[in-house]
């Protein structure tokens, strides 16, 4: 369903060029659970947000579900990323003038559920990551893995078939990481698709498949049991 | 030289009163080496702005070198913090339109380092950090755990005697966060005092003392070794 081949993405700075991804090939069938992991500045976020369609790559090819989605224009890759991918971001980037429950609502509202529908939806997957009781906070108004946790939220909200989360516990006591984790592998015997950027060893350990990125390079790592 | 006699801090949203802070009792000699645990949510950020002079606690006593900083307004807290206390932030705070090495240097050049000095000085820390190679990028052209390092090296610049981080290796390989705690341990064996938020345990064990919070209650840990 994934498929990504001899792709290059590379920034220049000025005269410098850092290749962020280098010539990595990657593979993922519907219903996989993957962890991606590797030192911080090794190029982990940068491959996500090509999955995620949020960026373009120099170079190689992007096939998702058998479809070349690799030079889509900013519209295109909109369509294909909301219908399809759910993203949990690094840093978040929560609406900082709406409430939890409002920003959890966004994309539900985008696709086409009623007021009254996304509300319901929003409130169940606030539930789901036990932040009932806070969904009228703003932001700011969180801590920072409250404020994950909207972000988590929001990105399973629309039940898409891809969840890319990138360090999705990385903000969270050992506790709530293992409970967003359990939801996850719920949500993965469900048929998602789930990758997983993460630091952490024993979040690493619940996918079944672990892909370690090093300098840009991707290599399929030691079976993560 | 911190302590903190009967702390509360509370946020109002509309009807309810979300007491963040509970009537804490803490006291850090000189040059100690601390951890602070909890689950999300449980008052580890609130606590720490009110130490590092970020916030004010409504009611108690908040005594710095014997001196009752409780009440402080802004423009005190403002020249005590600088003078005083480095603070990693749980989501950084870089400004966000300076490189890396502008952003370390800030503190330096409000201490009335010259710009030379300013400069050799947070290349030393950035150097420290692991980050050299990477000091004329914006916040933004970094990795998540780079930008943690960009505001690790410009909390610990300006040698502070306290410093206070909240998560600091939230964003980190084990690798990297080993090295910044390393670090970490150094400086308190120079006599900085440290006080450290952390979910992650391997961080904690390296203080000589945890706390615990729960629902804004602070209790003294078990042995962190
Ligand atoms: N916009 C950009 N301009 C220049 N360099 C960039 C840009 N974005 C990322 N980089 C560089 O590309 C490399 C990979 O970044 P990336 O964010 O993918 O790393 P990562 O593996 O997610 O790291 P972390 O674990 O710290 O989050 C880093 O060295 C970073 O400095
Ligand atoms: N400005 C605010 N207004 C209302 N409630 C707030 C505000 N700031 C924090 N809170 C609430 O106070 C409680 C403690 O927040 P705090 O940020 O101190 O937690 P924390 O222990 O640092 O959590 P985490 O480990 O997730 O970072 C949380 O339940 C949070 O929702
Ligand atoms: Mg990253
Ligand atoms: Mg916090």
């Amino acid at each position: 369903m994934i498929q990504l081949i001899d792709l290059t993405k590379s920034f220049q700075m000025g005269e410098e060029t850092i290749t962020a991804v280098n010539h990595v090939n990657f593979q993922a069938e519907k219903g996989e659970f993957i962890s991606i992991v590797g030192p911080s500045g090794s190029g982990k976020s940068t491959l996500m947000n090509i999955l995620g369609l949020l960026d373009t790559a120099d170079s190689g090819t992007y096939l998702l579900n058998q479809e070349d989605v690799t030079t889509l224009n900013d519209n295109q890759q909109a369509v294909i990323r909301n219908a399809k991918i759910g993203f949990v971001f690094q840093s978040f980037h929560l609406l900082p003038r709406i409430n939890a429950l409002e920003n959890v609502m966004v994309p539900l509202l985008y696709h086409g559920y009623s007021e009254k529908q996304a509300k319901e939806k929003a409130l169940f997957y606030l539930d789901k990551v036990n932040l009932l009781g806070r969904e009228k906070h703003l932001p700011k108004q969180l801590s920072g893995g409250q404020q994950q946790r909207v972000a988590i939220a929001r990105a399973l909200s629309c039940d898409p078939e891809i969840i890319l989360a990138d360090e999705p516990t990385g903000a969270l006591d050992s506790k709530t990481g293992a409970e967003i984790m359990e939801l996850m592998e719920q949500l993965n015997e469900g048929g998602q698709t789930i990758v997983v950027i993460t630091h952490d060893v024993s979040v690493a350990k619940r996918a079944r498949r672990v892909v370690e990125m090093h300098d840009g390079n991707l290599t399929e790592g030691k079976d993560p049991q």
